[in-house]
């Protein structure tokens, strides 16, 4: 049975979408099979794979739009996330894809009743078809994101190695137990994941030691490393493992999949 | 009379915060009365500053739900923003602080007829009495960052030298438009702000190049290097100009705010 885990933190910029593309591109090398769901209008996960932010056969918007209108007219023509997943260059990979009208579904979300498990809803029927299923998350805390942590058996912090990453860290922990508490019991934290981690300098070995101080063993042991490669991977449409094999980009995030296949006993 | 700037993106980690804290203190000490308003629930403007995030006196979330509430009932006792304002360790430098209880102000405008054009009300009672109010936005295009484009006469866009800042960047600008043709016909682009510049990165100087092709007079002249001093001041709860005065950081950041200045014909 596949596991869904939501990659999540409001604070922006703090490697979500680099995480999604890299974590969930060492998992199929490492023959799990995977889907990556871009959950954010920016649609970064998307268009970091190199596809089109137009795709003709739809995203997840549509997915949202179809299952919606489906409950209120039992006849409508339901387009299911199998209808729109696309593959990767990456075997076992493949992608539900997002574009900027993804900012709608907000919007049409609110008058429903269960609008916190819409997604939990659709991706339901997918979980026994894949060994992982990432969500990759927006910078905020809206119903999007919400749907993500109520569909998510748990989630992936990552958190930047600088002061703001840190000091926000605290108020989402805080969310992510409201979360558990009203809306998804079973939620867990998969784990909190340093990024853009550089040992020269002294702010990022601070936050690292304050992060390890306060959450302990929820701390992944892969830390992932400042790498110009990571950053550049993106424009040519690639996942650091296929832009650049031997770079420590690559290492650390096969390290960090092979941490989570362990942790979840081999599956 | 003052004039209103938002900086906005909804890109996250492009440096929206690092240059509301330090262009507000670069024109705090150039000798121009200014006021920084934080509206991201995160409140890194404020903790920024080293302000305790719990302000006794109150933030914009009580702002905007005293102005709410008097719109319903002409005898409640408003709570003006000049009443929870707080003077900075910088000269000429005010700041009316957020905390994470702003989330809850997008729920509150949804039912409000004018709801995009609440901060803009707000805050001009407050245009005569500075020459500059900045407005830090969350990374997202909701209604509170609707409200501040709508409350704004121009807007710096900060975009941090790498491939999503750049690929995001012609939607945001689609946005600016709408927003132009149909909630604010003033509102002007102040300029594009490139950031965490790094001049030996050829990511860093394609981003440029491509900017400047496609937008060319409006991205300011300044550009803004990485420095690590600008990450580690807020952990001091300092500006960069008293965190380390020397820096390239603080060098850049007074440069910006002389370009503005100059552009806004000496006010
Ligand atoms: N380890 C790293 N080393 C170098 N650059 C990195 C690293 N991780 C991410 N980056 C770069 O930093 C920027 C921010 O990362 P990314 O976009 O993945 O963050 P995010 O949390 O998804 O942002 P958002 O909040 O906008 O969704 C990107 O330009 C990315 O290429
Ligand atoms: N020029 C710079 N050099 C080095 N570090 C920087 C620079 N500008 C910003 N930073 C650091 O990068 C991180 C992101 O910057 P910042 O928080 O200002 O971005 P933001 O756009 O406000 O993020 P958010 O989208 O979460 O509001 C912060 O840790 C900040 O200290
Ligand atoms: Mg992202
Ligand atoms: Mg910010």
């Amino acid at each position: 049975m596949g596991k869904i885990i939501a990659i999540a933190n409001q604070k922006g910029g703090v490697g979500k979408t680099t995480t999604s593309i890299n974590l969930s591109a060492s998992l199929g090398v490492l023959e799990k099979k995977t889907l990556l769901i871009d959950a954010d209008p920016q649609g970064n996960s998307t268009s970091g794979f190199g596809l089109d932010l137009e795709n003709p056969k739809g995203d997840l918007y549509t997915c949202i739009t179809s299952y919606l209108e489906a409950l209120g007219n039992p006849n409508a023509h339901i387009i299911k996330p199998q209808n729109v997943i696309i593959p990767t260059s990456i075997p076992n990979l493949s992608i539900l894809p997002a574009n900027i009208n993804l900012v709608g579904a907000e919007l049409e979300f609110i008058n429903f009743d269960e609008r916190e498990s819409i997604l939990k809803n659709i991706l339901s029927p997918l979980k026994a078809e894949y060994d992982y299923i990432l969500i990759d998350c927006s910078p905020s805390l809206g119903l999007i994101t919400v749907n993500a942590l109520v569909a998510a058996d748990s989630v992936i912090i990552p958190v930047q190695t600088e002061f703001f990453a840190l000091e926000g860290l605290g108020k989402l922990i805080n969310t992510i137990k409201i979360i558990q508490s009203r809306l998804n019991p079973s939620l867990t934290v998969e784990g909190i994941l340093m990024t853009m981690y550089n040992g020269q300098l002294r702010l990022c070995n601070q936050v690292v030691a304050e992060v390890r101080k306060h959450f302990h063993n929820t701390v992944f042991d892969t830390i992932i490393h400042r790498n110009t490669k990571l950053s550049e991977a993106p424009s040519f449409g690639k996942p650091i493992i296929l832009y650049d094999e031997e770079s420590k980009g690559t290492i650390n995030y096969i390290n960090l999949a092979q941490e989570i296949i362990k942790k979840n006993n081999g599956n």
